[in-house]
């Protein structure tokens, strides 16, 4: 097993939030 | 020649379910709560690949530079961006107002029949196979996720604390599971975390996608242009010239396609 942790995976996904957000 | 103004709204529907999905995603892992955070993750790589397979579609359509009809051309980029935004499988156009649905038969709640000359037959795996060609392992990494999302075995995993193992004086191995406690980390197999990279690095380049799409644009219009310069001239006639021209260009009607 390993370990992820959710606040990296959060990230991740702020990353993309963000560059959708900018080109709306 | 609405097809130019569609092109920009594809892109803008497109962006923002990714957004609202992708807000939501994030949150629920902020919040400690891993297993709706992979199913929305599930759901965000899914928006987010839609914007790939268009591309991709865009681009194969847009390779052909001669084409024999000008309006089917233009019909087909109608359809590329009509399914982007309004794909189906479930036949709305028969069912918007169906209220008992125990009688729909599967034929009739299938979607099979084009709308105005448009197939607006969608499924998401088209977008996630059209993804996996751009990054490779996106599909199994997608598969992983949808193992997570689904009441599988992985959304076990999510739901329980790291087990606890230990193994007694007969050499008997136990493994302790406990519901999860709100820690910000989640114990699952490699193959997870292996997801987790590809998708981080296929979203890396949303925003080159992005870009990719809107250079499609100079050529969408030149097709539209093309389309109503040939067979659509005369129903200029009907506009006031001094109105913005149809084919999207932002010129005055005048001074672009009635010219």
């Amino acid at each position: 097993l390993a370990t992820i942790s959710c606040p990296a995976i959060a990230e991740i996904v702020d990353r993309l939030v963000a560059d959708a957000t900018r080109e709306i | 020649g609405n097809t130019t103004t569609e092109f920009d709204q594809a892109l803008a529907f497109a962006l923002a379910r990714v957004v609202e999905v992708g807000e939501g995603c994030s949150s629920e892992f902020r919040a400690g709560r891993p297993l709706s955070g992979v199913t929305l993750l599930r759901a965000t790589v899914e928006h987010a690949s839609v914007l790939v397979h268009l591309c991709r579609k865009l681009s194969a359509h847009l390779a052909i530079t001669k084409p024999a009809n000008s309006v089917a051309y233009v019909t087909k980029i109608e359809e590329i961006l009509a399914v982007a935004v309004f794909g189906t499988r479930f036949n709305w156009p028969q069912n918007i107002n169906s209220d008992d649905l125990a009688t729909l038969e599967r034929k009739e709640r299938e979607y099979t029949k084009d709308e105005n000359g448009l197939n607006l037959r969608a499924q998401v795996m088209d977008a996630i196979d059209s993804a996996d060609a751009e990054c490779p392992g996106f599909r199994a990494a997608y598969e992983i996720l949808c193992e997570f999302a689904h009441p599988n075995i992985g959304a076990t995993w999510l739901v329980n604390d790291v087990p606890v193992q230990h193994v007694d004086s007969m050499g008997i191995q136990w493994i302790a599971r406990r519901l999860r406690s709100q820690s910000p980390d989640v114990a699952v197999p490699h193959a997870f975390g292996a997801a987790v990279r590809v998708v981080d690095s296929c979203l890396l380049r949303f925003r080159d996608w992005v870009e990719q799409y809107r250079g499609y644009r100079p050529r969408v219009l030149q097709a539209v242009q093309f389309a109503v310069r040939t067979t659509g001239r005369s129903a200029l006639a009907l506009l006031n010239p001094y109105d913005p021209c149809p084919c999207g260009s932002g010129a005055k009607a005048k001074f672009c396609c009635r010219a």
